[in-house]
C-alpha cells in the first residue's frame, strides 16, 4: 500500500505543477521553477568561465529537455508504483499470470502514450479504468505540454525582436537622435516592452533563453534605453511621449524584480 | 540608485556580467 500512497503524491504534485505552469497562465509551479532556476544557474556558472556565451545558447533547450522529463517522468512513475501497489494489476494475456515490475513499468509507459497495451491486460475491472483514465492523463500531458511550448518559442522570438528593434534604435550616434527615434517609435515600443512583460508572466521560463549576441540580448539593450528615457525625462524632452514609455518600463522591472533578480 | 542596481542585476542573470 505504502507504493499507491506514493504515487497518489507523486501524481497530485506533477499534475498541479504541470497544469499550473501551462493552462493558469499565471507563471510556473513550485517544482518547474526550481528546475529552470537551478539548470540556467548552471549555464550561468559555466558562462562565467568560458570565452563566449556559446554555451548559454543551449540553456533554454536543456530546461525545456529537463521540464519534460519531469512532467512526463514522474507520471510514469507514478502509474507505475500505483501499478506495483496489488500484484495482480497487469496480467500476460497469453499466460494469463501476474506480470513481473519490469513488464508493469513496460505497461505503464506503453498505456502514457497511448501505443496500446503491449501484450499485458489490466488484471481487474477496477484497473481496467485506472489504465483509461492513465492514458488518457498521457495523451493530455504530451498534447498540451507540446501546445505550451509552441508559446514560449513564440514568446522567445518575440524577446529577440524586441531586442532587435531597440538596436536599431538606437543605431545612432548622436543622443538627441536616438531620443528622436525612441519618441517616433514610442508607441510601437511600449506595445512591444508590454506584451514581452505579460509573456514574462505566463511563461517565466522565457527568461532564460539567452541571446549570444548583445544585438539580439534584451538585458543590455533595454538597460541602455533606460538610460536614455531617464535622462531625457530629465531635461522634460517630450514627456507626454516618454512618460507612457517609462511606465511600460517600471512594469516589466516590476516583474522581473519580483520574480528573476 | 535602485533602477541602476536592478538593471545591473537583470544583466548578471542575463550572463552579462562576465
Amino acid at each position: 500500500e505504502i507504493y499507491l500512497y506514493i504515487a497518489i503524491c507523486l501524481l497530485i504534485i506533477v499534475a498541479y505543477d504541470f497544469f499550473f505552469t501551462v493552462i493558469s497562465i499565471n507563471g510556473a509551479g513550485l517544482i518547474t521553477s526550481m528546475i529552470s532556476k537551478g539548470i540556467a544557474r548552471c549555464f550561468l556558472w559555466m558562462n562565467t568561465k568560458a570565452v563566449n556565451r556559446t554555451i548559454l545558447r543551449f540553456s533554454g533547450v536543456a530546461i525545456i529537455l529537463a521540464l519534460i522529463c519531469w512532467w512526463l517522468g514522474a507520471l510514469w512513475i507514478g502509474f507505475f508504483l500505483s501499478l506495483l501497489s496489488d500484484h495482480t494489476a497487469v496480467m500476460d494475456a497469453s499466460s494469463a499470470t501476474a506480470a513481473p515490475t519490469i513488464d508493469k513499468f513496460y505497461f505503464s509507459g506503453y498505456m502514457l502514450s497511448t501505443l496500446g497495451n503491449g501484450d499485458f491486460v489490466p488484471g481487474s475491472s477496477g484497473w481496467k479504468v485506472m489504465t483509461a483514465i492513465f492514458s488518457f492523463s498521457g495523451f493530455i500531458f504530451i498534447t498540451t505540454g507540446m501546445t505550451y511550448l509552441i508559446s514560449v518559442s513564440s514568446a522567445v522570438l518575440h524577446k529577440r525582436s524586441l531586442a532587435l528593434f531597440i538596436a536599431n534604435l538606437l543605431y545612432v550616434k548622436d543622443e538627441g537622435d536616438k531620443v528622436q527615434a525612441v519618441i517616433r517609435n514610442g508607441d510601437q515600443l511600449r506595445n512591444m516592452i508590454n506584451k514581452h512583460n505579460q509573456n514574462h508572466l505566463a511563461y517565466p521560463i522565457v527568461h532564460y533563453f539567452y541571446s549570444t549576441d548583445e544585438t539580439t540580448s534584451l538585458a543590455p539593450n533595454l538597460a541602455r534605453i533606460d538610460q536614455l528615457l531617464v535622462d531625457a525625462l530629465k531635461n522634460n524632452v517630450d514627456s507626454n511621449t516618454l512618460h507612457p514609455l517609462y511606465h511600460s518600463m517600471n512594469s516589466y522591472l516590476h516583474t522581473v524584480n519580483g520574480t528573476f533578480v | 540608485d535602485i533602477r541602476k542596481a536592478l538593471f545591473k542585476d537583470i544583466l548578471k542573470s542575463d550572463g552579462w556580467d562576465s
